[in-house]
């Protein structure tokens, strides 16, 4: 559940 | 409400600024450029003459790209990312499409009731085929009453982050944190108003729209969950991902 939004806020930001 | 410095404040306000220019998509000289080009009678056509399912396939995509730049926009802001995982999901969730609706005045033209989608001005007939004209109106009628509001970018950011980091979502693990936040956001955005010369009554106002964005985004879910219900292919095979995560 919510996998892309995970992986959104654990990338650094750019 | 917690004692806060004028120093944290300032810092708070810079920090949520910075964040906003950084994550709004399009800066206002891009859009302010742009408002003379608005779609011509066959362009509006074209549009209204697809199959609903592509437009809705279409207006998704647009959503969710600007929903991605409201991600990194609350990833920016102080103390954001040290709510634990499950709250930012919990915010975002609730909060981005309001944040989303919330810019759309920067876009908006109110002159000619238009907004900058897919390239160039729209008014609300280009989204006919959706078949939520009830929807379409309300947001176009949101992004004119704020616009009335003449706020600046800043003003703006700190709005938007006010209501993203709302504690009164259902299913937040840590309350009191949250609530913590706002109220300093809150705090900043009074400072802001103040600083700005803006009248007591301009907070009233914004506190007011609370409700209307959480009207438009529980018709938009309304809307969706129709749409789904007629079409569940292809939503499933052609929505984005994200929008089906937020929305589904």
């Amino acid at each position: 559940k919510h996998k892309i939004l995970h992986q959104l806020l654990q990338n650094s930001t750019s | 409400s917690p004692t806060v410095s004028m120093d944290e404040l300032e810092h708070l306000a810079q920090n949520i600024s910075k964040s906003h220019m950084e994550t709004c998509q399009y800066l206002q000289e891009e859009l302010q450029q742009s408002t003379w080009q608005t779609f011509l009678q066959d362009e509006v056509e074209c549009y209204q003459s697809k199959p609903k399912e592509v437009m809705w396939q279409l207006c998704a995509v647009k959503i969710t790209e600007a929903i991605q730049y409201v991600v990194e926009f609350a990833k920016r802001i102080d103390g954001f990312m040290e709510l634990c995982q499950n709250d930012q999901i919990v915010l975002l969730k609730a909060g981005s499409l309001e944040v989303v609706f919330i810019r759309m005045c920067r876009a908006f033209d109110t002159q000619n009731n238009t907004v900058y989608f897919d390239g160039k001005y729209a008014g609300p007939e280009v989204f006919k085929v959706l078949g939520c004209d009830d929807l379409i109106t309300s947001a176009y009628d949101f992004a004119k009453s704020m616009c009335s509001l003449h706020l600046s970018e800043d003003e703006l950011a700190l709005f938007s982050a006010f209501i993203l980091l709302s504690s009164d979502r259902s299913w937040l693990q840590e309350k009191s944190k949250v609530e913590k936040l706002q109220q300093k956001t809150q705090l900043a955005l009074q400072h802001m108003l103040q600083k700005h010369q803006r009248g007591e009554e301009i907070l009233t106002k914004l506190i007011c729209k609370v409700s209307t964005l959480r009207g438009l985004c529980s018709r938009h879910t309304e809307t969706l969950s129709a749409f789904r219900a007629v079409y569940p292919d292809i939503v499933r095979a052609h929505f984005p991902p994200l929008y089906k995560e937020l929305f589904g």
